[in-house]
Order: structure tokens, then C-alpha cells, then sequence
């Protein structure tokens, strides 16, 4: 036992630190030393080597769980919309999914449903020629579950295998905007049952504890079946994915990595952990 | 809400007297616990806590208080005095040249177009100048918003080079009766050495009177490095949030003026133009305690 580091409330502290300074928040950081601190009270760790390999264990039970985003659209024309708060990446976003899709010999339409912010549909506009992607638009001002509506006709009525609907930036605390999306949605379903398939919602890597709220909201107005979480090439570790895959359930498919159209990847717990505990 | 979890941290003490570090240990804890679930950065909210406990001990608590509100006032009142105790609105001057920085999304061009419109109203002649000439229809978005302002934008040359547009924007303003040129520049990662010189070479060739850090008001824990970066690397005077109009506390607030010194000068409350506001140290101490 001589000569044997011990387990203190130094390394405790670092432990926190580290997990705070990651965005992961204190509810689930607190958790998570809870969770160690019972182990070692247990006798089950009893070297400070052995904390962090236990907590990156526990953590790949919380984001690995997921079978990976299946990039294999199930029928024909596949729908995906993608939400979320201003600013996040929606737009880029959509540019690079479009790419990835058009690379694997798929037919891609996009839809300029952002009708409300200047340039919007022109931003669009650009990322569909950058990615070999149609795109559908109307007018500023017009209604986005109309344009969505006839992008989806043109889906259909021409056979492409995908539709990404790129919708305006908006805060899930606003009830008439989540409305309007909620709208989108239902329209959507309307005409061609089961769609939305996929309803990806973007979150900013240096978001906080906020990005929970965000999740929670959207999440309880439209359903959502997985994240993007975008801008992860800067220094934030994007922590928030933990406390909302730990609390809502809902898991991370991609990883935006720059603002090119191949900075788009696959959601890789491993290499995710790997850059949380550098 | 925080009055509640510190009266109730505080019901284990009998009688009143001084605030001892004992007796106001528990109340601190939640005070932290509040300040980060905010998103104020980890290692700011640990030297804030210790100087609420300096402020704090050997207070007496008066007959009309509880000691959990003495600590509340405390924590208040340093609050608002470290986020800059007075509004320091954006004044600027005839002939002022303002630069808005940041990183991606956060709010930039949206922010420019709501200082055109603000000074436009206050009698300035103000010209937008777009220099982002890498986002896909960045021009156009600054073009639109003038456009619906009936304030002037300059029109760079397709994909110019941001340095020699802001150069050409700024000796034209001279000769042609603008009194305010309010510069949109592209976001960009604070780890970007080739960007943040571009910066650098922007600042160096045109001099301008503001940089304005435009942040995020919801942005978590690398606010103090992003805030830092951008000072040390380009020198900021002030710092603009936006998003305030949604449910986030805004520790990032507390996190950039701890980590620059420098003001918070106006925040973002909404997307359209008239959605701008001068920024309230006591409005925003409220608002990060709950
Ligand atoms: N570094 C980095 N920047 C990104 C990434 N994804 C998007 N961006 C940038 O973030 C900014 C905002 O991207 P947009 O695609 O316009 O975001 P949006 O969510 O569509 O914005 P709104 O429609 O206004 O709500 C742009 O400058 C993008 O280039 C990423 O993964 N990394
Ligand atoms: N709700 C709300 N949205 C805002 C606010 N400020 C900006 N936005 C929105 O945030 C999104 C991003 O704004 P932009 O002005 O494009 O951001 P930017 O910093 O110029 O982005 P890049 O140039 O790509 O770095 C847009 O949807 C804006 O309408 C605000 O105060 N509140
Ligand atoms: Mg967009
Ligand atoms: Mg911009």
C-alpha cells in the first residue's frame, strides 16, 4: 500500500473541472463523480490510473449505444428536415448532407423553406449548385410549409431519392415560431405519410447549457430523431450531447467539423471521447 | 429561484449575528451551483465565489434581512460591479469607423444592419461595408438589409479580398458624405491564425475607432477563451450579445467581461432591426441569478 497514489479530493476536483469545462454541465457531472465515488467507496477503483478509463467507460455507455446514422434513405423520396435555433449551421449543414448523398450516386432536392431571413434562399441556392442538389423556392415572405409542400410534390412527381428541408432559424421559446414549424412538419406528414423521416436538429458545439432547453423544446414540438452538432473544429468539446442524450434520449448522428462541404462526418463516440479527454 | 435555496441553506442557523465562513459555506455552494448551471465559466465562478465570501464575512446581518438575503446582496451587488456597474452604451462620433468580430453564426450581420438602423435614426450617415467574402450570399444578406434600412452598402468586387475592400471603403467614405462606416466582417474560429491576421491586417489598414466582439449570448464554458483569444490576438473595445431574446441566463456575459475587462455595450433581443438594446449590468445580474 506504501508508495500508492492516493485517490483525494485533488484529483476529485480535477475530475470536475475537466467534465464542467467540457459543457457537460452540472447535473451530469455531478453524476458522473457520484457515480465514481461510489466505485472507489466500493473498493472496485482504488488507483487515481484507473478513474479516468472508468469514466470514459461510462460515458461510451451513454453516447455509444446508438447504431450509427443509417445513411440509406428507406424509401423513396426520403425526407429530412433540419432545425434549429439562429445561427447554429442549418444552412451549411444541408450543403454538406446534399454533397454526401450526391457523392453515394443519389438524387438530391433541397428546399429553400427559410422564406423569413435576407439571403436565405439565396444561401441555399448556392450550397445546391456547390452540391449538385435541385432546389425548390419561392419568394421572401412566402409561406415555408408551401414551399416545403411543393418541394415535396417535386420529390415525388420527379423521383429524386432525397428531400432536405432547410427551415428558418428561429428560438424554441417562441410559440408562434414553433407553430409555424410544427406546420411544416404536418404538412409534410400530410402528403406523404411517415415523412419527415429523419428531423435533424443542429446545435452550435459552444453552445451551453442551453442547448438542453433548445433540445428539450424542439424535441416536444416537432419529434426529433437526431442532432447535428456542428462547428466542433473550434475549441469547445461540445459536452451538452452527453447531458441531452443522458436526459431526452436523443442521440448525435453528425459532426460538423469546418465550413467546407466535405466537413461533415458520421457521429464517432470513440473519436468524441478521444478529443473530450485530450 | 435562489432566494429560496439559500433561506433554506440558512435555516440551520439559529439567531442572526455575523456571517461566518461556516454558516454561509452551504449558501455558496448553491450561489456556484447557480452561477454555472448559468453557463458562467467554471474557473470565473470559482474566483467570484471567493470574493463574495471575502465581501460576505463578517458582515452583520441586520434585524430586517435573513442571512440568506445578506448573501444574495452580496452576490448582487458584485455581480453588476463585474459586469461593468453602469451601461456603457456604443456613443460614437463623426467620421467613426466600427468593426464587428466573431465566430461563426453568432449574429454579426444581423448585429451590423441593427447599428445602421440605430444611428441611422440618431442622424448619422452610416455605411454598411461587407467584408465576408467567403459565406455563400453574405453580400447579398448585408445588400438586403440595407436595402430595407434605406442605409447605403458598399459593393465590393466579386470574392475581394477584405483588406483592400475596407481600405477602398474607408477612403471613399472620406470624400463622399458618410459619417459612420460600420464594417461586417466574416466569423472565424479564435484558433484560426490566417484569419485572426486577417484581422489583424483589416484593424492595421483602416484603424477603426471599435471593435466590437459580437458574441452568443447562450455560448458555455470556452466563452473566456474565445473573448481572450480575440483580445489578445486583435484587441477588442467592446463586446455586443446577442440571442438575449431567448431563455438563456447569460453567465457568458460575466465569463468575457471577467476575461477582457472590456464593456459589454449592447445586446440583441430579436432579428429585426429595431431588436437592439443597450446592455444593463443590474438587468443582466438578475437574469444570470434566476
Ligand atoms: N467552423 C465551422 N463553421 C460552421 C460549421 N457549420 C456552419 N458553420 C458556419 O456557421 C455560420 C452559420 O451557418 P448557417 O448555415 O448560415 O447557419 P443557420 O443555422 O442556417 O443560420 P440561420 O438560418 O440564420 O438560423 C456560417 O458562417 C457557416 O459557415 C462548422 O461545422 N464549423
Ligand atoms: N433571436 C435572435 N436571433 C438573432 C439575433 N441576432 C442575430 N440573430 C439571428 O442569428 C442568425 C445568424 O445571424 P448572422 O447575422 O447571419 O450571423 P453572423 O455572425 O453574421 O454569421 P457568419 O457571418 O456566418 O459568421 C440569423 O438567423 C439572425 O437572424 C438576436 O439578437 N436574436
Ligand atoms: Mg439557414
Ligand atoms: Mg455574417
Amino acid at each position: 500500500v506504501l508508495g500508492r497514489p492516493a485517490i483525494d479530493e485533488a484529483i476529485w476536483e480535477k475530475i470536475e473541472e475537466a467534465l464542467m469545462l467540457s459543457d457537460m454541465g452540472w447535473e451530469v457531472t455531478t453524476k458522473l463523480l457520484d457515480g465514481l465515488k461510489e466505485r472507489v467507496a466500493q473498493g472496485e477503483l482504488n488507483d487515481p490510473s484507473l478513474l479516468i478509463p472508468a469514466l470514459r467507460e461510462r460515458l461510451m455507455a451513454v453516447m455509444g449505444d446508438g447504431k450509427g446514422f443509417d445513411l440509406r434513405p428507406h424509401s423513396k423520396p426520403w425526407v429530412i428536415m433540419v432545425i434549429g435555433i439562429n445561427g447554429t449551421g442549418k444552412t451549411t449543414t444541408i450543403g454538406k448532407l446534399s454533397h454526401l448523398y450526391h457523392r453515394r450516386g443519389y438524387r438530391v432536392l433541397l428546399a429553400a423553406s427559410d422564406t423569413f431571413r435576407a439571403a436565405g434562399t439565396e444561401q441555399l441556392s448556392l450550397w445546391a449548385e456547390l452540391s449538385g442538389a435541385d432546389l425548390v423556392k419561392n419568394i421572401p415572405g412566402a409561406d415555408p410549409a408551401s414551399v416545403a409542400y411543393d418541394a415535396l410534390e417535386a420529390a415525388i412527381g420527379r423521383g429524386y431519392d432525397l428531400l432536405i428541408v432547410d427551415t428558418a432559424g428561429r428560438l424554441h421559446t417562441k410559440v408562434n415560431l414553433m407553430e409555424e414549424l410544427k406546420k411544416i412538419k404536418r404538412v409534410l406528414g400530410k402528403r406523404l405519410p411517415g415523412s419527415p423521416h429523419e428531423v435533424l436538429l443542429v446545435l452550435d458545439a459552444t453552445t451551453g447549457q442551453n442547448a438542453i432547453s433548445q433540445a428539450k423544446l424542439f424535441d416536444q414540438g416537432v419529434g426529433i430523431t437526431g442532432l447535428v452538432l456542428a462547428k466542433l473544429d473550434g475549441t469547445a468539446k461540445g459536452g451538452i450531447v452527453v447531458a441531452i442524450k443522458e436526459k431526452l434520449g436523443i442521440p448525435v448522428q453528425f459532426v460538423g467539423t469546418g465550413e467546407g462541404i466535405e466537413d461533415l462526418e458520421v457521429f464517432d463516440p470513440q473519436e468524441f471521447l478521444n478529443a473530450l479527454f485530450e | 429561484e435562489l432566494r429560496d435555496r439559500l433561506n433554506g441553506a440558512f435555516k440551520k442557523i439559529l439567531g442572526r449575528g455575523k456571517l461566518t465562513e461556516r454558516n454561509i459555506s452551504d449558501s455558496l455552494r448553491e450561489v456556484r451551483k447557480v452561477l454555472l448551471e448559468a453557463d458562467v465559466n467554471y474557473k470565473v465562478a470559482k474566483e467570484f465565489i471567493a470574493r463574495v465570501e471575502e465581501e460576505a464575512i463578517g458582515r452583520e446581518v441586520t434585524q430586517s434581512i435573513t442571512p440568506g438575503q445578506e448573501v444574495i446582496k452580496v452576490v448582487y451587488d458584485q455581480l453588476v460591479e463585474l459586469l461593468g456597474g453602469q451601461p456603457s452604451p456604443l456613443r460614437p462620433t463623426r467620421g467613426s469607423k466600427i468593426m464587428l468580430v466573431g465566430l461563426q453564426g453568432s449574429g454579426k450581420t444581423t448585429t451590423a444592419g441593427k447599428l445602421a438602423k440605430r444611428f441611422n435614426s440618431q442622424g448619422f450617415k452610416p455605411l454598411l461595408v461587407p467584408a465576408d467574402p467567403y459565406r455563400p450570399a453574405a453580400v447579398d444578406q448585408l445588400r438586403i438589409l440595407g436595402e430595407s434600412l434605406g442605409v447605403e452598402v458598399y459593393s465590393p468586387t466579386k470574392g475581394e479580398d477584405p483588406v483592400k475592400l475596407c481600405q477602398r471603403a474607408c477612403n471613399w467614405v472620406q470624400s463622399s458624405g458618410f459619417d459612420l462606416l460600420i464594417l461586417d466582417t466574416a466569423g472565424r474560429l479564435h484558433i484560426d491564425e490566417e484569419m485572426m491576421e486577417e484581422l489583424r491586417q483589416i484593424k492595421k489598414a483602416i484603424a477603426p475607432e471599435e471593435i466590437l466582439l459580437v458574441a452568443d449570448a447562450m455560448t458555455g464554458q470556452e466563452a473566456v477563451r474565445v473573448a481572450d483569444e480575440f483580445e489578445a490576438k486583435l484587441g477588442i473595445d467592446g463586446i455586443i450579445l446577442t440571442k438575449l431574446d431567448g431563455d438563456a441566463q447569460g453567465g457568458a456575459a460575466l465569463s468575457m467581461r471577467a476575461a477582457t475587462g472590456r464593456p459589454i455595450r449592447m445586446v440583441g433581443v430579436g432579428e429585426k432591426p429595431e431588436d437592439l438594446e443597450i446592455f444593463y449590468p443590474d438587468r443582466m445580474a438578475s437574469r444570470i441569478l434566476g
